[in-house]
This record gives structure tokens, C-alpha cells and sequence, in this order.
């Protein structure tokens, strides 16, 4: 279903050679609950990337349903992120100049989801968060943990078939947070796949298995 | 010392009212080891930023080593910022296009620290954080936890009277928090005052007064 095989991430900055990735291999079965651990700087957010086409690797492969995601050019990478993939990104990437609800919409809007019923998606998704009365805030209107689940509800407004959630209760609340972990637990009941970068135990403990990386490779990967 | 009273903060968004802040009176003395705590959205950030001089009132007063804050104008407030306070905001607000060892480096700037002086001052702020190996690095070349650890490098590197920090561990692993959290205790330790938004338990347990929030008013107030 998910196979990334021997993958580098390496940049460069001045004269250093800065190794995100050091060669990691990784197996994920459809419907699999995975929390990704590690410590500040070990390459979760770039392995998360990757999984999501968001970045290409310097080199190693990713197949995605049998398919070489390297080989893909911009338009089919485009179309599966759209079409499966739901991603929560670690700093939000909200569009700043447009509301809670608009932003939630995004995804609708490129699936080509007729006005009224991504409306009433995208107003369902953020009930679910627990921002019916935030839906017409722009971000900077918002607290943090406000945007943090404006991001939330729209990774999940079209139901992906892979969430990938980098740190999603960061800025929240242990209620709220279980409130979101339970929307997560649900969506992988529905045999859906979900993949969290966590640095927190409880979060973790939501999960099937645990893979933890260190300096840009996996030490650890353990299911129950 | 630090001292608030009947402190509201309403916005407008459309034809409803955002009572961010609804009635809070504080007194902080010097020295003191204060974690806020509450719900997502129930005004903590948006006192911390009143604290910070960031932010003005609605109203009610602030009073600051017995000046009266809201009668300062724009220079003063500068000044009182750069001098005698420390913020670690929640969504860290570096400078983009430079690098870490400049962003660090700012408030020094600002405070007239001669070259010499404030590079080594700003490279030991980053060592203490962790991240000697990434000086150079510009923000989008860090990861998340990493780019949070310079934004309390900054916060640090004049050894402030008064430390805020909204959420500064959200996105480190325990290692790396126990680490942070060893610096703000050792800034308490000198006589410095702290004052910690968090959402976390074993965070908020260093401080020696728990604040909490609801809704916009405190709703428990609890020293060790
Ligand atoms: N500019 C604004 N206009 C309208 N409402 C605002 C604005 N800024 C903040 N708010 C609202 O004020 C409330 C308090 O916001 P604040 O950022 O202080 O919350 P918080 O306690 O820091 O939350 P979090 O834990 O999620 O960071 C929120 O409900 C938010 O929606
Ligand atoms: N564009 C870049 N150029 C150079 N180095 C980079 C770049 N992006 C990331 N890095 C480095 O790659 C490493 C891995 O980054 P990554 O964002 O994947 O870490 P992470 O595990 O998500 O950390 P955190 O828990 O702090 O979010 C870090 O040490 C970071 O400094
Ligand atoms: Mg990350
Ligand atoms: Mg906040």
C-alpha cells in the first residue's frame, strides 16, 4: 500500500551537508494507526512531507497503491493529495486573508464539490472541532489552538483516506485534544489510514504502532 | 509590581462580540513563578500579550513597576519591551529572511550592544538551547521545535526581569522541554519573574502559582 524504501532527504546549507533523512525504510498497510515519535529535529515533518507529495526525496523510492510517486509529475501529484490524502501541517498553513470556513472549503473547492453541499461539509467539519462559532474569524482572529483545528477540519472535510496529522494537539488542551484524537480514532474505525507525528505519549497511545526516529533514521518500530 | 485590574479585551467580528478578556484582575510580585493554564480560546495569549505591552486594553488598568501602561506612549513601551521583558510567542514570529544567529541577536540590536558583545551572547543563548549546529540556518531550514527554540533563545538572550512564554514547549519532544524548562527555572532562581502559558501538566508543576482561565475571566488562582 505504502512503501518507502532506503529514502535520503539531505540539503545543504553554507558548506554542510544537513542529513534529514539518512535512509529510512518504512511498510504501511492500508487502515494501519502509526505514530511517529522522535526528538526536535530528527526528521518527523520531513518524513511526513514525503508520505504526503508534498517533497520529493534526494533519493530512495515511495510507492503509494503500487504506484512509483517519484515518476509522478506535478498535475498527479497534485490529484493525489487532493483526492486521498488529508494533512495537518505542524505550522497550520492557513490562507491568512480568508475565513475559518473558506479555508475549510479549499479541498472541496478543488474536488469540484458543488457550492452548497461543500458549504455544509465545510460547516460540519468545523461543528466537529468545536468552532461552530469561530466559522467566520480569518486567522489572525483566531487563538492558536483555534487555527491549529481550522487545520484539522480541513485535513478531515473530505474524509481522506490518509491523514497525515504533523503534531495536532501542539497548542491544545487535554480536552480538547481527546475531543480531536476521538475524531482521529473514528476516521481509522471507518478503515482509514493515520499517520501522527507526536512528541506525547497519550497521543501515541491512540496508535497500533510506534516508529521513532533518530537523526534521520528509524530505531524503533513497535505495534501492539 | 505587576498589577491588573477589572482588564477586558473585546472584538468585533461582524455584528458579534468576542469577549477575549472579561473582567481579569492580577497581581504578580517580582520574582514570581506564575503558569496560566485553560481551555483553547479562553484568553490566555491575549493577556499575555497585554502583559508584554503588545496589546492595549479594552478596559481596566495596568500598572507595571507603578506606572500606568496605558498612559505610556509608543517609545516607552518600546523601551519597557526591550529592556525588562522576555516573549516567547506562540507562533514564535521570527524574521524569515535571516538567520538564526540574527534573529537572536535583535533585541541586543535594540538594546545598542556592541558586535562583539552581542554575537557572543546570542551564539551562547543558542548553544544553551540546543542548537549550536544550526546558527546558520534561516527559520524554513529548521523544523518546528527547532525554530521554538530559537524564539526562546531571543527571549533569553538579555536575561529579561520578566520572562512570558506562551506555549513554549508545544512542539519539543520531554528531552528537549526538561531542558527548557531547566533554563526558565535557573532565570527564576536569579530573581528574574516567569510567567508560563501551558497547556500541560508537568510543565505548568515548575511554577509556583497556578493561574486558570475560562472563558475570559480567571476562574482559580492557586500558589504552592
Ligand atoms: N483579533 C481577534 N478578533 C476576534 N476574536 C479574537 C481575536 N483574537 C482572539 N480572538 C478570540 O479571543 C479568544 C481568546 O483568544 P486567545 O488567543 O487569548 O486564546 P488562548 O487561550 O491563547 O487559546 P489557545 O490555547 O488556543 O492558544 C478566542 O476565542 C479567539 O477566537
Ligand atoms: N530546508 C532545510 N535546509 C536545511 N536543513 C533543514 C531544512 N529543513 C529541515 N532541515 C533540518 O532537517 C532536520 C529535520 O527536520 P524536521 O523538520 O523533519 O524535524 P522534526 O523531527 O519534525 O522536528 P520537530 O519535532 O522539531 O518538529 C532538522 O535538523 C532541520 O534543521
Ligand atoms: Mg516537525
Ligand atoms: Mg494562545
Amino acid at each position: 500500500f505504502l512503501s518507502i524504501r532506503d529514502i535520503r532527504k539531505i540539503y545543504r546549507v553554507g558548506n554542510e551537508e544537513v542529513r534529514a533523512l539518512d535512509g529510512v525504510d518504512l511498510v504501511v498497510s492500508r487502515g494501519e494507526y502509526l505514530a511517529i515519535m522522535g526528538a526536535s529535529g530528527s526528521g518527523k515533518s520531513t518524513l511526513m512531507n514525503l508520505l504526503g507529495c508534498l517533497d520529493t526525496p534526494t533519493s530512495g523510492s515511495y510507492r503509494l497503491n503500487g504506484v512509483a510517486v517519484e515518476g509522478l509529475n506535478d498535475e498527479e501529484l497534485a490529484a493525489i493529495r487532493n483526492e486521498e490524502i488529508g494533512f495537518v501541517f505542524q505550522t497550520f498553513n492557513l490562507l491568512a486573508r480568508t475565513t475559518a470556513l473558506r479555508n475549510v472549503e479549499l479541498p472541496l473547492i478543488y474536488g469540484g464539490v458543488g457550492r452548497t453541499e461543500r458549504r455544509g461539509k465545510a460547516e460540519r467539519a468545523l461543528e466537529r472541532v468545536g468552532l461552530a462559532d469561530r466559522m467566520k474569524h480569518r486567522p489572525n482572529e483566531l487563538s492558536g489552538g483555534q487555527r491549529q483545528r481550522v487545520a484539522i477540519a480541513r485535513a478531515l472535510v473530505n474524509e481522506p483516506s490518509i491523514l497525515l496529522a504533523d503534531e495536532p494537539t501542539g497548542n491544545l488542551d487535554s480536552t480538547t485534544s481527546a475531543e480531536i484524537m476521538e475524531l482521529f480514532d473514528a476516521l481509522n474505525d471507518a478503515g482509514n489510514t493515520v499517520i501522527v507525528v507526536t512528541h506525547e505519549d497519550d497521543i501515541a497511545a491512540h496508535a497500533h504502532r510506534v516508529v521513532t526516529l533518530c537523526d534521520g533514521k528509524i530505531v524503533s518500530d513497535v505495534g501492539k
